[in-house]
């Protein structure tokens, strides 16, 4: 398994903030 | 190992190449969960058919895959009609018996019959006699 | 069996249930050369990282998966500063020690420092006196 990426993941995409 | 298995819920385009891209709906066993909100993950394997057409060697991409052809033709028959969609397609009904000149892997073979040929898909094609 | 390795060279969509659409440059493993021209084939494997923020379980996906807050808050130190992106995202240096209240699996947590509460990558956060 490689190394994650550096830098921070994304904030959630719009369709998961649809979620209540 | 049982690996737990998620579903995307958006599309996501991969920002560097340790990443996986995402098309919404794609299934993937999670490998590993880090904390910093990186999952490591596999996509499940998808199967299917595809038209040959689409595809290409990964090796040797420009070398010449289909056979020859046979200029002295292959008797066939038709076993269901087809009207060309295309100029360079013929147009016939079932039970017509016609020569097989080029059998291309994509499945569109070149025909002939009397005086004309074109392409003809080779699913609606039999050998003559069977 | 050694399977042929196949690279697609146009995106292909899938028109039956059967079939397996294709993405240009999508890499498959050909299973069976149909006489048609409809290849069987599987898509090489792909893995890589992905936010966790993207997926969400194939079976009860609306069941919570993420901790329970910790309102008491756990000491955590920025091991690298971050500037916000978004409005309820807190803005920090090098160095600076916070309070950890909720650590959500996305990867983005929640932090208190003196009297502002927002989200804070989990990432640039090393636990107090580590």
């Amino acid at each position: 398994i490689k190394q994650p990426p550096s830098n921070p993941p994304p904030r959630p995409p719009a369709e998961a903030r649809k979620k209540p | 190992i049982i690996l737990q298995t998620y579903r995307a819920i958006a599309d996501y385009e991969k920002r560097s190449g340790s990443e996986m891209a995402l098309a919404m709906g794609d299934v993937v066993d999670v490998v590993e969960k880090g904390q910093s909100g990186w999952w490591f993950c596999q996509m499940k394997t998808k199967r299917g058919w595809v038209p040959a057409s689409y595809l290409e060697p990964l090796d040797s991409p420009d070398e010449a895959e289909d056979p020859e052809p046979n200029y002295a033709g292959e008797p066939y028959v038709t076993i269901k009609a087809y009207t060309a969609a295309m100029e360079d397609e013929v147009s016939l009904q079932q039970g017509e018996t016609i020569e097989v000149i080029h059998k291309l892997l994509d499945g569109w073979w070149v025909i002939r019959k009397d005086n004309i040929t074109g392409y003809f898909p080779s699913m609606y094609l039999q050998k003559a006699g069977e």
